[in-house]
C-alpha cells in the first residue's frame, strides 16, 4: 500500500480567488473562466460544490504573481451577478499527496485528512483526481501539513 | 492544441453524497472518510469550498451500487455534528475532459465550460487536475453534455 503513494508536496505559490453567491445557471462558470483565460493567467485548482438556494460559491487557485490581474479580470465580468462577492486569500499553502489508483486505494484520503487533522491543520478546500488528492491550508500552517505528511506516508517532500 | 486534450467521456455510473453545515475544524473530513474506507467504498471526486461563518459542505462521489450503504456508514458519524444534514443525489453525469498540462493550457477550461453553458447544460460541481477537468451535471443532461463537448473538442467519447 506504501507503494500507492509515491509523492507529498507543498506549494504555497498560489493565491486563492472566491466567487460566492453566483446564480446557479449555466453560463456562469463559462464567463469566469473565460475573462481569466484571456487574460492569459494559469488555473490550477478550479473547485465548485452543490447550489444552495440557487447560489453556489466557485474557487480558484492561480500563481501569486497573477493574483492582482486576475481580481482585475473577474471583477470586469461580475456586473451581470450583482449578489456575487469577490474574496481572495493572496497566500495560501496547497499540500498534494500524489501516486496511482487513489480511486480504489480507499486508505489514502482517510490517512491524508487523518494526519492533517493529528496536527490540528485545517482543510479548507478539497480537489481530488485519480492520481492526486489536494488539499489548501492556512499559509501558516503548510509547514506543519507537509511534515505531517511525509510521516503518515513514510515519504520526505517533494517540492 | 488541439492535441493537449485526448479524451471527452461520460460517467454515468456514480452518486453524489453532499453533507452541509459541517463545522470547518481539523479532524472533520478525517472522520468522515475514515468510515468511508473503513466500509470499503471507493470514492471518486471530493470537493470542498470554502467555509462561510465556520461552516463548509463536503461532496463526493461513489459508485451508485454503494450510495445506500454509505449513507449508513456517513450518518454513523454524524452524531458530533447535530447542524450538520446529510442530501445525496442517487443519479449524477460526470464528465471529464482529460490531458495533458491543463494547468498551462489556460483554453481548456474555458472551451469545456462554454460548450456546457451553450447546450445550456447547468454545472453542478467542478473538481479539476492537471490531467482532468470533470464537472458534475444532472443525469438527465449527460447525453447532451458529452455530445457538445465532444464536438468542442473535436474527439468522440469513450465511456
Ligand atoms: C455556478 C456555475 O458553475 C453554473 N452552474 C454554470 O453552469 O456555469
Ligand atoms: C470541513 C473539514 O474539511 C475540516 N476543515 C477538516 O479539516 O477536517
Amino acid at each position: 500500500e506504501d507503494i500507492v503513494v509515491s509523492e507529498v508536496s507543498l506549494d504555497a505559490s498560489q493565491s486563492r480567488v472566491t466567487l460566492t453567491r453566483l446564480p446557479d445557471v449555466p453560463g456562469v462558470a463559462s464567463r469566469i473562466f473565460e475573462a481569466v483565460a484571456e487574460g492569459g493567467v494559469m488555473v490550477d485548482m478550479i473547485v465548485q460544490n452543490v447550489s444552495h438556494h440557487g447560489h453556489t460559491n466557485i474557487s480558484f487557485t492561480v500563481p501569486r504573481e497573477d493574483i492582482d490581474r486576475c481580481l482585475l479580470l473577474v471583477r470586469e465580468v461580475m456586473e451581470p451577478w450583482p449578489e456575487a462577492e469577490l474574496q481572495h486569500d493572496r497566500q495560501i499553502a496547497k499540500l498534494s499527496v500524489a501516486g496511482i489508483g487513489l480511486r480504489s486505494h480507499t486508505g489514502v484520503g482517510e490517512r491524508m485528512f487523518r494526519a492533517l487533522a493529528e496536527s490540528n491543520v485545517n482543510v479548507q478546500l478539497i480537489n481530488t483526481s485519480e492520481i492526486r488528492i489536494s488539499a489548501v491550508v492556512a499559509i501558516e500552517q503548510g509547514e506543519v501539513a507537509v511534515k505531517s505528511l511525509q510521516q503518515a506516508f513514510g515519504l520526505s517532500a517533494s517540492r
